[in-house]
């Protein structure tokens, strides 16, 4: 999914 | 990840390392506001409540778990620890920070970029850290004696949001061009409201004399 869905950082 | 993002993460820890450390070693936290330190624990349980439900690295786990934890327990120390709440300047930390948690979920209510709990807490999260130092300022201008760990806590913790702000910019060249509002604006208020802090920092260590904010 795109970056924005993923919360990948801190 | 990337360098400006580690270095972010790393310099992050380091400021929670040195608190502490400090809180610690001298079984004191004069000079440390409180407030600032609940403020920061609802900023990290409100966003990392992902840590049960989506797997990113052992890195990300590990980090989050790492600031929940650290966060909680200066918090504890400040309130319950018999020795360290003693030194509490709680006369001093009257900000009211009640106030920056109600605007910060009005303002997450309003822009956020989904209308979903999750997405929610996440942005609340984002506007509650970047103000959550200003009960910590104000209490340093009122407390002339900054000591040494104090100011290294506060420099270390604005030093990281600026370098997250040079990876969303690195993010946004080499990743496609996904504009992320949200996170971007909050950055740069919450490495703005640090600018005078870094500055009287830096001429205290130019001209090697105590740090002191002018009132």
């Amino acid at each position: 999914d795109s970056y924005a869905e993923k919360k990948d950082e801190l | 990840m990337n360098a400006f993002r580690f270095l972010g993460d790393m310099t992050h820890l380091f400021s929670v390392l040195v608190l502490l450390l400090k809180i610690y070693a001298t079984k004191s936290c004069s000079g440390v506001s409180r407030k600032t330190q609940e403020l920061y624990m609802v900023v990290f349980v409100a966003r990392y409540m992902d840590l049960f439900t989506d797997y990113i690295s052992l890195y990300n786990s590990v980090m989050k778990v790492v600031f929940i934890t650290s966060s909680a327990a200066i918090v504890w120390c400040m309130r319950r620890h018999p020795q360290v709440r003693r030194t509490y300047d709680r006369d001093q930390d009257t900000f009211r920070h009640v106030v920056l948690v109600a605007a910060s979920f009005v303002l997450a209510l309003i822009f956020n970029e989904r209308f979903t709990f999750r997405e929610i807490c996440w942005a609340f999260s984002i506007y509650l850290e970047a103000v959550a130092i200003l009960p910590q300022l104000v209490l340093l201008q009122r407390s002339r004696n900054v000591d040494n760990l104090t100011g290294q806590y506060v420099l270390f913790l604005g030093a990281y949001r600026a370098f997250y702000i040079l990876n969303w910019i690195y993010r946004y060249f080499t990743e496609g061009h996904t504009s992320r509002w949200i996170p971007w604006i909050a950055g740069l208020v919450q490495t703005a409201l640090y600018a005078d802090f870094f500055y009287y920092y830096f001429l205290s260590w130019k001209n090697n004399v105590k740090l002191e904010l002018p009132a």
